[in-house]
């Protein structure tokens, strides 16, 4: 991690992401809700940079070389 | 493997539309999306973690020179983007200076025409303007404009007849211009018209007001400046008249309401500034090493911000990140109050050799460097540590597109994707 957290504790435990199914989501008690400009455009920024623009719904071995 | 579906955001503020400003609290999904990875056959996949996290300085900028070579909008964006990806918070927007002036002012319109490399090309519109300060906003960054005054301001001159201090040669105009020249009402009528506008058009709190490198001898070689300093009783000492022009204009920011930062000079010539001015020190040795400079700046209780040593225009050959990375802004010798006053500091990158083909090599990863050493805790300093992480780092900046300059020797997984 770049820059490097002032408290940050990493286990070997891992979990799958699948860009299918991920989603970001407001906690039900957050302050800020869907239609906040800040939050909502972070969201479809940060799908992106995670997953890039590629349709994930086709299986990812499709076009493999 | 259990999968995970959602990343949940819990936000304590409500303030979606408002500007960042230095106290906002941060946030970002820039952590999470470090801690995704990918493995070759394609799985993403996060480990448990658990991470509790806040900068160490409120204030990480960067600072661009956008007049000595015209950046044109979209570097500027991608600018900000990366920006984000290290966790900077302020774009020093370094507009105008002597070189250009590609602020497209709506009140003084020959500015722009007269000033910049081409008054249709290379200026920054209102327009332009108004998408700097909105990128920024949705990426937690503020943007804090600089018009250094009274001196760097040649470009100014062509646009406002009479702004700058006719040079003599002797008993003889030279036909050469230096500062802006503060003997006249006329010069202050214009800024306050001036500084109107920029303070509508730039929303945040703060502006820069420059302030360095003053050039006394334009200013010595005028008579009616000299008669001007004889009647104010200056005698020969032009930190008095850069003071008496400083002052005033000053008290025309502090009349719209907004807050200024100046370059150290302001501080080190003794002009009065208000208490909440926030001092930036750019100068390494002269007059005083920039650690001195900052035990002086917070002992007269004023807060500063750091430069100096972050200057990445400069380039040498070698790992020079390191250097900027092993600097310590708290280094001095002072109280924990004093300390508390240095509330951060800026990489700059100055204009003269850089252009949009060279800045993003230039700037990152080693921007980096200043960026972690301004966000992580004081102890984070172990190089090899660093050394792993920033080279990854450069890396993921590949992969989203960043043409990053190497470390040192190596390769990244991402740069087949690029081929």
């Amino acid at each position: 991690i770049w820059p490097w957290p002032q408290y940050i504790q990493t286990t070997s435990y891992h979990y799958t992401i699948s860009p299918d199914n991920f989603k970001f989501r407001y906690h039900d008690q957050s302050a800020a809700q869907a239609g906040c400009s800040v939050l909502d455009e972070a969201f479809r920024r940060y799908r992106v940079l995670l997953f890039g623009t590629r349709n994930w719904h086709h299986r990812p071995d499709e076009k493999k070389h | 493997v259990r999968e995970k579906s959602s990343l949940i955001v819990y936000v304590v503020t409500p303030d979606c539309e408002q500007l960042p400003t230095l106290e906002s609290v941060e946030n970002c999904l820039e952590t999470f999306s470090q801690l995704v990875w990918r493995a070759p056959q394609g799985t993403f996949f996060i480990n448990k973690t658990e991470i509790e996290d806040f900068p160490r300085f409120p204030h990480r900028g960067l600072l661009l020179d956008t007049s000595r070579h015209y950046l044109p909008l979209t570097s500027i964006l991608d600018t900000l983007d990366v920006m984000a990806y290290n966790k900077l918070n302020v774009f020093h927007w370094h507009i105008v200076d002597d070189s250009s002036f590609p602020y497209e002012s709506f009140t003084f319109p020959e500015l722009t025409r007269k000033g910049s490399y081409n008054p249709i090309t290379h200026i920054y519109t209102a327009q332009d303007v108004k998408e700097v300060i909105e990128y920024a906003r949705l990426r937690g960054i503020r943007v804090l404009a600089e018009f250094d005054t009274p001196g760097h301001t040649l470009s100014w001159g062509p646009g406002i007849p009479g702004l700058l201090t006719p040079c003599y040669a002797g008993s003889q105009p030279s036909g050469t211009f230096g500062p802006v020249n503060p003997i006249f009402n006329d010069t202050y009528e214009f800024m306050n018209t001036f500084f109107l506008e920029i303070s509508s058009v730039f929303p945040d709190f703060y502006l820069h007001l420059g302030g360095d490198e003053v050039d006394f001898t334009c200013w010595k070689s005028n008579p009616a400046v000299r008669a001007f300093m004889k009647k104010k009783g200056f005698g020969e000492d032009f930190k008095q008249l850069e003071s008496y022009y400083i002052q005033k204009l000053l008290d025309i920011v502090s009349a719209y309401g907004k807050g200024y930062v100046v370059w150290q000079e302001v501080f080190d010539n003794k002009v009065k500034i208000r208490p909440d001015t926030i001092v930036q020190v750019w100068r390494e040795e002269i007059p005083v090493s920039y650690l001195k400079e900052l035990k002086l700046i917070t002992k007269a209780g004023f807060r500063a911000l750091l430069s100096a040593p972050w200057y990445l225009n400069r380039i040498t050959y070698g790992p020079d990140w390191q250097e900027i990375y092993m600097v310590e802004p708290l280094a001095f010798e002072g109280t924990p109050k004093q300390k508390e006053l240095v509330i951060g500091g800026e990489a700059c990158m100055w204009g003269e050799y850089v252009d949009s083909t060279n800045l993003v090599p230039r700037l990152w990863p080693r921007g980096g460097a200043v960026a972690e050493r301004l966000w992580s805790n004081q102890f984070v300093t172990d190089l090899d540590f660093a050394s792993k992480r920033l080279t990854k780092f450069r890396c993921e900046l590949l992969r989203r597109g960043v043409q990053a300059q190497p470390l040192s020797v190596g390769f990244c997984e991402e740069e087949f994707e690029h081929t």
